[in-house]
C-alpha cells in the first residue's frame, strides 16, 4: 500500500459516501443515472468474485465489501425506494448501457492476463468501469445544470482513479516486474474521459458557481 | 497461488 492508493480508495469511498449521503438524507437522485449506477454494481460483482476466495487483508476485503454494498443499494434506492425514484430522471437518463456490456466482455475474452473464469470477468470489470461513467456524462450534458452534490460525487469518481494512476507509476518504479498493461491502459482511458467534465468542474469551481 | 495473479488492488 502506498499513499497515491490509500488517497485514490479513500478518494472513491468519499465519492460513495457523497451519493449515499444525496440520496438518503435529501431522498433525491435528480442529475444522478441511475445506468451509470448499475454498470458500476455489475462492475464490483464481477471484480470482487474473490473476496470468499483469496483474503489480501482487512481493510481489502471491508472496502470490497463496502464498495459492493453503497453500490448495489444505491441501485435499489433509485429503483425501488418510492421518495427517491420519484427524482429520477428516466426521460433524460436513456444511454444504451447494456451495449456497453457486451463489448467489454468479448474484449476481456480476447485480452486478459490470463484465460480463467475469474480472471475473465475480472478484466471485464477494469473494461466495464473504463466506460461506466458514460451515461452519467451523457445526462450531465442534458440536464446541464447540476447541484454540487452530483458534481462532487463525479469529481472524485473521476479523481480516485487518476490517484491509482500515480500508484502504478509508483509500483512500478519500486516493484520489480511490477507491469499490468490492462489495468494500466484501462485506468487512463477511464480518467481520460473525465477530462472534459474535469475542465467544466475546475472553471465553475474557481468562479464558486455551480457546475453547469 | 502466484502472485502476480493475486489482485491486490481494489
Amino acid at each position: 500500500m502506498n499513499i497515491f492508493r490509500l488517497a485514490g480508495d479513500m478518494t472513491h469511498l468519499a465519492s460513495v459516501l457523497v451519493l449515499l449521503l444525496k440520496i438518503h438524507t435529501i431522498k433525491s437522485c435528480a442529475g444522478v443515472s441511475l445506468r451509470t449506477q448499475e454498470l458500476y454494481a455489475i462492475v464490483f460483482a464481477t471484480r470482487y468474485l474473490d473476496i470468499f476466495t483469496s483474503f489480501v487483508s482487512v481493510y481489502n476485503t471491508f472496502m470490497k465489501l463496502v464498495f459492493l454494498g453503497s453500490s448495489f443499494s444505491i441501485v435499489w434506492y433509485m429503483r425501488y425506494h418510492k421518495a427517491v425514484h420519484r427524482t429520477y430522471d428516466r426521460e433524460q437518463d436513456t444511454f444504451r448501457h447494456w451495449f456497453l456490456v457486451l463489448p467489454c466482455l468479448v474484449l476481456a475474452l480476447l485480452i486478459h492476463e490470463k484465460f480463467t473464469f475469474l480472471e475473465v470477468l475480472w478484466t471485464f470489470s477494469l473494461y466495464l468501469e473504463a466506460v461506466a461513467i458514460l451515461p452519467q456524462l451523457v445526462l450531465l450534458q442534458r440536464t446541464r445544470n447540476i447541484d454540487n452534490l452530483t458534481g462532487q460525487y463525479i469529481f472524485l469518481l473521476g479523481g480516485y482513479r487518476g490517484l491509482y494512476i500515480l500508484n502504478w507509476i509508483y509500483r512500478y518504479f519500486t516493484e520489480p516486474h511490477f507491469v499490468h498493461w490492462i489495468t494500466w491502459i484501462a485506468g487512463l482511458v477511464q480518467t481520460l474521459l473525465y477530462a472534459d467534465f474535469f475542465y467544466y468542474y475546475f472553471l465553475r469551481f474557481i468562479g464558486g458557481r455551480g457546475v453547469e | 497461488q502466484d502472485q502476480s495473479h493475486s489482485h491486490d488492488e481494489l
